[in-house]
């Protein structure tokens, strides 16, 4: 699990697809 | 007759989202210079009428980006205190 490197909110980046909550580790 | 809306209409529920916080994210360091990032990526997953709010209004967008750095804060605080 990489919970601890990646927490809600979930950043945006310009030009990177958007994966929202799909970006956290749960 | 919302360009943005009209746009936004026929794409993917992700598609949507990608194209609001592309059009967010230049706007955010307006009224936090930091975070631009993370209060972009807070904005931009709620609801689609949230964002959409936020970019017809800045009124709105400052609102809603203080609302955002101050859960960031709290979720920090709350963290450093574990």
């Amino acid at each position: 699990s990489n919970g601890s490197s990646i927490s809600w909110p979930p950043e945006f980046h310009p030009g990177v697809p958007w994966k929202g909550l799909q970006n956290i580790d749960p | 007759q919302d360009p943005l809306t009209t746009t936004l209409a026929p794409a993917s529920p992700q598609e949507q989202k990608q194209m609001l916080g592309e059009q967010l994210f230049p706007l955010i360091p307006a009224v936090h210079p930091t975070l631009t990032g993370k209060i972009t990526g807070m904005l931009t997953d709620t609801d689609n009428s949230e964002p959409l709010c936020v970019l017809e209004t800045p009124v709105s967008l400052a609102s809603k980006a203080d609302e955002a750095v101050t859960a960031l804060q709290e979720k920090e605080a709350a963290q450093k205190a574990k």
